[in-house]
């Protein structure tokens, strides 16, 4: 209650701060593994503007080491035993970057799709991975964090062929939580579908063209 | 630290209770959709001897709902917006199920890699489940659960041939981490490596024969 006013008077510096930047911040929040830096990684190689990212993990540097082969900045946040990026982390990572207007700045939150859906970080926009292996009940089981999420990417539609998952079935349960929430369905391992999600980020950057 | 400490000592009385009532408590741990109801309704279906389930999800009964199905009986606990299951909401199932002597009582936490860690339910044995869709550096990067685990279970071993996942790479992580960890690769959905699993089980809970 305390700590969450805190985080949301810090957030909405963080939102001031890029705004007055004219960076793009999107929030990118999943379970473990659901491919948030798979995605990342093509995402920025894809892109012709710039990209920065705030790497939110428990413990080691691997997803950090991971965009900084693609020649993108990335800071590394290490929670320990948290379970969740806040404002505050958010705010010290981003006086590192100090990014160029024009940037897209990533925000890669802690796997984890329950305590990071309380925690406004000032981003634009908060993007839930969720892949087709984790199976289409979950926006109903993990309701907070969809009802807060503007986009839902279905991602590794490439295992599709394997799996039961009812992809109609997931969207209606995410539109039952959040009327509002767009989707997006991709695989970041072939690339079927970074089209469509290129062109949302584009449309979040610059939404008057 | 005060949270922790009043948990540890409700654990230790969950574990009184088991002890002197005969039931083998296991504490299943993973990600959101790594795979642990499909795992409990196939064992449970294969067992022999009678099996008890306390389901933890923030919201539905989606999970107690197909434990049912077996035929056996389930609670399920909702937590909220609560990221993990103590000692406390356990301690309450319990009282609800009053389990037979022999009876092997599954608890399946909420969806969660990080939080679960620190909360000690009183269990026999705690049993981590990793699905290879999720990739196999998660025991580095998520290592208060695995230090914590008994058993890392693999899952979803049928999809190895689609998926970039380094068994050996994630078993060293693994004893990295947690040398003692003992590990076994399934799938839930095809029934390979059951047996292995139940065997596990049956050691568990008649460790003298
Ligand atoms: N088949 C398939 N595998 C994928 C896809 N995207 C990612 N993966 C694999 O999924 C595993 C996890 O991917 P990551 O990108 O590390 O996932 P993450 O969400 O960043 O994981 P955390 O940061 O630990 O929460 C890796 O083995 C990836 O190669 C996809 O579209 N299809
Ligand atoms: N291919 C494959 N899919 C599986 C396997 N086991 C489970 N699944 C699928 O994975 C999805 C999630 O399974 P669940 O059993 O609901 O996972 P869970 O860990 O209980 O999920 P939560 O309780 O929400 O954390 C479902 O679509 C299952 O059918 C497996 O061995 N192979
Ligand atoms: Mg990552
Ligand atoms: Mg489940
Ligand atoms: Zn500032
Ligand atoms: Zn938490």
């Amino acid at each position: 209650q305390d700590i969450l006013g805190r985080n949301d008077h810090m957030a909405a510096h963080n939102r001031e701060h890029f705004e007055r930047a004219d960076v793009l911040a999107l929030n990118l929040v999943s379970s473990p593994g659901s491919g948030k830096t798979t995605l990342l990684t093509r995402t920025i190689t894809a892109m012709e503007s710039p990209a920065m990212v705030i790497e939110g993990d428990q413990q080691t540097s691997l997803d950090a080491d991971r965009i900084r082969e693609t020649g993108a900045k990335a800071v590394q946040v290490n929670t320990g035993k948290g379970c969740h990026l806040d404002a505050d982390m958010v705010h010290r990572a981003l006086h590192d970057l100090d990014p160029d207007p024009g940037t897209t700045l990533f925000i890669e939150n802690v796997g984890n799709l329950v305590c990071p859906a309380g925690f406004d970080l000032g981003e634009a926009a908060r993007v839930v991975i969720l892949s087709v292996t984790e199976g289409d009940d979950k926006p109903l089981k993990y309701p907070d964090m969809f009802h807060s999420a503007d986009l839902m990417v279905l991602n590794k539609s490439d295992l599709l062929p394997y799996v039961p998952f009812d992809v109609d079935a997931c969207i209606t349960h995410a539109r039952r939580i959040n009327p509002g929430i767009e989707v997006l369905t991709l695989s970041a391992l072939s690339g079927a579908g970074m089209g469509g999600w290129l062109d949302w980020i584009a449309k979040r950057r610059a939404p008057q063209a």
